[in-house]
């Protein structure tokens, strides 16, 4: 091990959060591709039940005209064949159109109960992927740290200049310029208000959270 | 003149790297924490698939007994067959209009050729077809296949991400804690920067 220190095993730190940066992105990309295709939305299945959207309608219709069949409760005669009774000539046939339309309704209720799991199992993927979302959210600046600390310098925040601005037309009120470099990054410019005395033990504090706020901003885009 | 003199700014920089220090270590923590969320989802996802499982084959049971029971229909002689043929003829041109009316109004573009095509469907159809619901039976067909795509996708997918959550969560950085945890932290500031935190060619050198 060239790094016999580290915590993290013969490999170093930025060996380790390197890799799972990439990582992360890899999973990402494996997994959005599939939240945007149309196919993934779930089925509608007011359409099966008659109740579908127009759009909808339309889609089936252009697509195949089984569309128009779900307008036959507009029209007496198409509802008159449903209600045909051939039990007279045929028992036996009366007896399996019931099976049918018996069995029928279970199917179209257990492909109905099959489309919720199918929703929830897709909300569960969805939970999954913002969590991928948020691991790089939350990870991406500090697995770049090992690429922005070639410095000697031991600190990860390296104050050069404060400045004291007097007030005048532009500034009314006395504000302290604070420039300070997180890691290797460009020089960043904190601006406090007068009335926070660099003095004070907080002041160091909220100098660093801003800019660290400012390095993510820039680190997002 | 600099207002603050080095010793100053020094120490401003070693007070505001203490906070940027507690700043990583949080957010490692918080990767931690991202990590067995992960985890903790996936295992819900599990159990839903095993539930989904089950529902489909409840649901596959179910449609293979309504296509048996519309083949044994379908086997059966068309014995409605002059009072069903004149309902048919009557029914066709109505559902016609109804639907090109639709289609008109709420669609707009293409009417023409729809109706083309609906009218040679109605001519090829059958009104047993209609009688034993065969709209409805094509349209469950036609979910199952949708179903099962949707699920297929899903389940690719998920089984490459699942692949690269498991080797990044194997990573030694989730399963071994630090025995030594002066170097466990290595975000220790102020003293010094750990070692492994420095340019491997830097430290070869």
């Amino acid at each position: 091990s060239i790094l016999p220190l580290s915590p993290y095993g013969p490999l170093g730190f930025h060996d380790v959060f390197q890799s799972f940066l990439e990582m992360i992105h890899q999973a990402q990309q494996a997994m959005d591709p599939q939240f945007h295709r149309p196919a993934f939305q779930p089925l509608d299945m007011d359409f099966m039940r008659g109740g579908a959207d127009n759009r909808t309608v339309c889609k089936e219709i252009r697509h195949n005209s089984t569309g128009c069949l779900r307008m036959k409760d507009q029209c007496e005669k198409c509802k008159e064949i449903l209600s045909v009774d051939c039990s007279t000539n045929n028992p036996a046939q009366a007896q399996l159109r019931q099976e049918l339309n018996d069995s029928l309704q279970v199917a179209e209720l257990l492909t109905q109960r099959y489309n919720d799991l199918l929703q929830s199992y897709q909300r569960k993927m969805l939970s999954t992927s913002s969590l991928l979302e948020q691991l790089n959210d939350q990870f991406s600046w500090v697995s770049q740290l090992a690429n922005l600390t070639q410095g000697e310098d031991p600190a990860y925040l390296h104050v050069s200049t404060v400045t004291t601005r007097t007030p005048d037309s532009d500034t009314p009120s006395q504000v302290t310029e604070v420039v300070v470099k997180l890691f290797d990054s460009d020089p960043i410019t904190v601006v406090m208000p007068g009335e926070f005395p660099k003095d004070n033990p907080k002041f160091m504090d909220t100098v660093a959270e801003k800019a660290l706020q400012e390095y993510r901003r820039k680190k997002r885009e | 003149d600099p207002l603050v003199s080095d010793s100053e700014l020094q120490e401003m920089s070693t007070q505001g790297s203490k906070y940027i220090d507690k700043e990583i270590q949080n957010a490692v923590k918080g990767v931690k924490e991202i990590k067995n969320l992960i985890e903790k989802t996936n295992e819900e996802r599990k159990s839903l698939l095993s539930t989904l499982e089950e529902a489909k084959k409840k649901k596959e049971d179910a449609l293979e007994e309504t296509r048996d029971s519309e083949i044994k229909l379908k086997a059966f002689p068309e014995v409605c067959n002059e009072t069903m043929m004149a309902l048919w003829e009557e029914c066709k041109p109505c559902l016609k209009q109804t639907c090109m009316k639709f289609y008109a109004r709420v669609c707009r573009s293409g009417s023409g050729l729809v109706g083309r095509q609906l009218e040679e469907f109605l001519n090829q159809s059958s009104p047993f077809y209609f009688w034993m619901n065969g709209d409805r039976i094509d349209s469950l067909l036609e979910s199952d296949r949708q179903q099962s795509h949707v699920l297929d996708a899903m389940q690719d997918s998920f089984n490459r991400v699942s692949g690269i959550m498991d080797t990044l969560f194997q990573d030694r950085f989730f399963t071994h804690e630090p025995q030594d945890t002066h170097y466990f932290s290595p975000f220790n500031f102020p003293h010094r920067r750990p070692h492994f935190l420095y340019p491997k060619s830097r430290l070869v050198r």
